[in-house]
């Protein structure tokens, strides 16, 4: 199970734009 | 072409979209000890971005938890103080209902980006870390 932490770091990552 | 760091001042979303951008953004207000405006913002977008399905449920109550305890509970920290209390009422009861919608944060992070657009995005143009990068 995700600790918080990892879950907030992985959200805001998923939001940020890709390599271009 | 124009260059990304021109790019970078047409608009706050201009910069936002660009990883080189968002990284020298981070700097200066990790500098200016506001980061967390940077990433609520996001954190918000990728919130929105979470599917609400049965699967996914306990994940995004989860989050959602995780996003309120860590940038509006504690009133001293500076999106707590950017957000109006009307707006983090709302979000409280979301979670305490346990009625989280994709939208639970879109009104804080309007607000959230107001702050940056108003105050910390013009301040980052003039500073020198952005000077010097160009």
């Amino acid at each position: 199970i995700d600790s918080e932490d990892d879950l907030l770091q992985e959200c805001i990552t998923s939001a940020m734009p890709k390599k271009k | 072409p124009t260059p990304p760091y021109l790019k970078w001042a047409e608009s706050l979303h201009s910069l936002l979209d660009d990883q080189d951008g968002i990284s020298l953004f981070r700097t200066f207000l990790r500098r200016e000890g506001c980061a967390d405006l940077l990433d609520f913002w996001f954190a918000c977008s990728g919130f929105r971005k979470l599917e609400p399905c049965d699967a996914n449920e306990e994940k995004r109550l989860k989050l959602a938890r995780a996003i309120y305890r860590r940038y509006i509970l504690d009133t001293s920290g500076v999106v707590s103080r950017q957000t109006k209390p009307a707006t983090k009422s709302f979000i409280k009861d979301c979670i305490m209902k346990q009625q989280i919608d994709p939208a639970t944060f879109d009104q804080a992070q309007t607000e959230i980006q107001s702050t940056m657009e108003e105050n910390t995005y013009p301040s980052f143009l003039k500073s020198d870390i952005y000077l010097e990068y160009t």
